[in-house]
């Protein structure tokens, strides 16, 4: 087909969205594309979900990109692994496997209105785009508005603030939408994947508490095994463990909650770089960033299919 | 210019606070100075020993990097103009996109 796209530029909303149409369009036996609602001004929350339709009940891995807006190599990577996936089915079996036994659902971006906001007005934008009652500051941070130990350490009750928990846990519609989908998934969504940037680090609960989650050793060796696949890429070492002690203590986070929602296998990857570039790594870096972590997050997902 | 050159001149440093008293000094500074943090994304999450990667105005890069010497507190810049970086981020997609 003469659709041409360049996995290897930043995008526009609207560009990614045209994305999404001509891959549902174009791979019908692999591709669904649905909303699982609209963000606070109004756009639809796309997923596009990809799999062989073997069965009705397969496990399944989501994986959302874009929580916070400046963090524009989120997006870039979840393109990138969709066309990973849909150009190699046929030439890589661990990608046909993985796409014949489960579904991957992937949110390209998460918070929408932030993602539009910082190509229009504001780069460093990073929250989302409500409006709060009686504050002009606008914006709450989707990965504090959580309903886990809501507002708590680690996130701030003042609107003004980069980590405002918000007015109360799912105030923001995009989160409120992918809690509801995951909660209804819930049986089969097996492991919860978020993509931020940046530190080169891949985290897994708790945030909001110093404490080891009941399946450490499982999740700490699908953790490692990951790691280590994406370091085989170029040789990026990235640190991996708990968030409270890797990183640091923040409640309402994503992976927190998943987890506590019954998903064992929860993780939010801070992708490159340690700060060089920080937010505004240059698009001459998204190919070997993506690389390195496409075959991460295959680790993550072979290891759905391995006992542990 | 893109973003209407609102980030001409503005940069990016990163702060390494070693003791407790540096932290004192960072996070008293940086509720007076209107700086945007890139990370750790909280005042509350700032520690000795960990970088602290702040993007500051550039009508105040003067004032923080004169505190920060004389606070005796290590600091180098990673972004020296921020308005470039992100036209650098966008600008090399357009040839490429008029190719």
């Amino acid at each position: 087909s003469d659709f041409q796209y360049d996995y290897e530029v930043y995008h526009s909303l609207d560009e990614i969205k045209s994305w999404m149409f001509e891959m549902n369009r174009t791979h019908p036996h692999v591709v669904d594309m649905f909303s699982i609602g609209r963000s606070y001004e109004g756009r639809p929350l796309y997923i596009l979900q990809l799999g062989k339709r073997t069965h009705p009940y397969k496990k399944a891995v989501w994986m959302d990109c874009g929580v916070h807006a400046r963090e524009w190599i989120g997006p870039a990577f979840c393109q990138w692994f969709v066309k990973e996936a849909l150009n190699s089915y046929r030439t890589d079996p661990v990608m046909r496997r993985l796409m014949n036994h489960l579904n991957f659902y992937i949110m390209p971006v998460f918070n929408v209105d932030g993602y539009h906001y910082s190509w229009t007005t504001d780069r460093l934008w990073r929250k989302t785009r409500s409006r709060i009652a009686r504050y002009q500051c606008r914006g709450v941070d989707a990965n504090r508005n959580w309903k886990v130990k809501w507002c708590d350490e680690g996130a701030s009750s003042h609107p003004c603030d980069e980590t405002y928990c918000g007015p109360y846990p799912e105030s923001e519609p995009e989160v409120k939408a992918v809690a509801r989908f995951l909660r209804k998934q819930r049986k089969r969504v097996k492991a919860y994947i978020s993509i931020h940037a940046y530190a080169q680090m891949l985290l897994y609960p708790y945030s909001y508490k110093y404490a080891t989650i009941p399946n450490f050793t499982c999740v700490e060796s699908v953790a490692h095994n990951a790691v280590n696949a994406l370091y085989s890429a170029y040789g990026v070492r990235y640190r991996y463990g708990p968030a409270s002690t890797t990183l640091y203590v923040s409640s309402g986070s994503s992976i927190d909650w998943a987890y506590k929602n019954g998903i064992p296998y929860t993780f939010a990857f801070e992708l490159r770089d340690t700060g060089h570039y920080g937010f505004l790594l240059p698009e001459s870096l998204i190919n070997p960033t993506c690389t390195e972590t496409t075959r991460a997050v295959k680790t993550i997902a072979s290891g759905l299919l391995k006992k542990c | 210019h893109l973003y209407n050159n609102r980030y001409a001149g503005d940069q990016v440093v990163r702060v390494t606070p070693h003791t407790t008293e540096d932290v004192r000094v960072v996070k008293r500074l940086f509720e007076n100075l209107k700086v945007d943090l890139w990370r750790p994304n909280s005042l509350t999450l700032i520690q000795a020993d960990s970088d602290v990667d702040v993007h500051i105005g550039h009508g105040d890069i003067r004032e923080l990097k004169g505190r920060l010497k004389g606070a005796h507190i290590y600091h180098r810049v990673l972004i020296s103009n921020l308005q470039k970086e992100i036209e650098k981020q966008l600008a090399v997609r357009s040839t490429r996109k008029r190719r």
